[in-house]
């Protein structure tokens, strides 16, 4: 699976996900990725989401739709709602994987509960980075 | 001017250090570097977020090394379907593709269909008949092959098993 989530210079975010699917699947399976709300989500008034992971879990977390709720009913920040979901209620039912996500103020976040994500990303302040490992 | 940003990801799992060789580290580096400078040209060039996911994407997929696209894994029948999102946060549009086949860039697809129909979830055979009816190409099998891919499915293909793209084994599950 891939993903991609952005916030241009407008303070519009959007999200893509684009995925093979697993290894050997048989009978019409479908994960998260192609789920608005489960593996892809954005809401210029939260954030934009794009999951990685064992899909069914993601399925049955509404998972992206689930970190931008956190932010709008709780009040989290886009780092805690999304460290909130994958490290905790993803994990509570034995879910698997990670996410990217970016807000319309341009912070972002990547959390990943297995031992890596292909990930990377780029701000206009500078910043940049390009991982695989924990 | 505010700040603007691009994230991507090429998929997470059981990735340990060790297990690939510097070699094909810097091949993934190098791929990720590429998808997430073209995307961020965009947002640079004072383009909107979903052009640059779409391009970020668009690079991701056409790369062998990442499960989606081109390196696409394999299913229980040998073949590849693929799925794909996109959502538009400044309207709430968003278009969904699933159970896809000989497509190369699904996240376009997925685009086509919010920009092009009324609907926002098209799957298997009618959605590649709308891809067709956009005169999309499909490319043969052997586009999406790929040898790592392959021995992959090769050693679960005769199990109940199935496996994330870039894990061990996964115990298969049944509802």
């Amino acid at each position: 699976t891939v993903g991609a989530v952005a916030c241009d210079q407008n303070g519009n975010v959007a999200a893509a996900t684009s995925t093979g699917g697993m290894t050997n699947k048989r009978w019409g399976r479908v994960g998260d990725s192609p789920m608005i709300g489960s593996g892809t989500y954005a809401n210029n008034k939260t954030c934009a989401v794009s999951c990685t992971g064992s899909g069914e879990y993601f399925i049955r977390g509404v998972v992206a739709y689930d970190v931008s709720c956190l932010m709008e009913y709780k009040g989290m920040s886009l780092e805690e709602a999304a460290s909130e979901v994958i490290n905790k209620r993803v994990l509570e039912i034995g879910g698997d994987g990670g996410l990217i996500a970016v807000d319309a103020e341009g912070n972002i976040a990547m959390p990943f509960n297995t031992e890596g994500m292909y990930r990377a990303f780029k701000t206009s302040k500078g910043e940049k980075e390009i991982g695989i490992y924990r | 001017m505010k700040k603007y940003s691009l994230v991507i990801h090429g998929g997470a799992g059981t990735l340990v250090k060790g297990l690939m060789t510097p070699e094909k580290e810097e091949q993934y580096k190098s791929a990720l570097n590429e998808a997430l400078e073209k995307g961020y040209a965009i947002l640079e060039n004072s383009g909107s977020a979903m052009d640059a996911v779409e391009v970020a994407v668009n690079h991701l997929e056409d790369s062998p090394l990442f499960n989606a696209g081109k390196g696409s894994v394999f299913t229980n029948d040998g073949t590849h379907e693929m799925d794909a999102a996109i959502m538009d946060g400044k309207t709430l549009d968003a278009g969904a593709v699933s159970l896809i086949t000989g497509i190369k860039n699904p996240i376009s697809l997925a685009r086509d269909i919010m920009e092009k129909t009324d609907h926002v979830f098209l799957a298997g055979e009618g959605a590649m008949r709308f891809a067709k009816s956009l005169d999309y190409t499909l490319e043969a099998p052997e586009y999406f092959y790929d040898e790592h891919r392959y021995q992959q499915w090769q050693n679960i293909k005769d199990s109940d098993k199935f496996q994330l793209d870039h894990s061990m084994k996964k115990e298969g599950k049944f509802g």
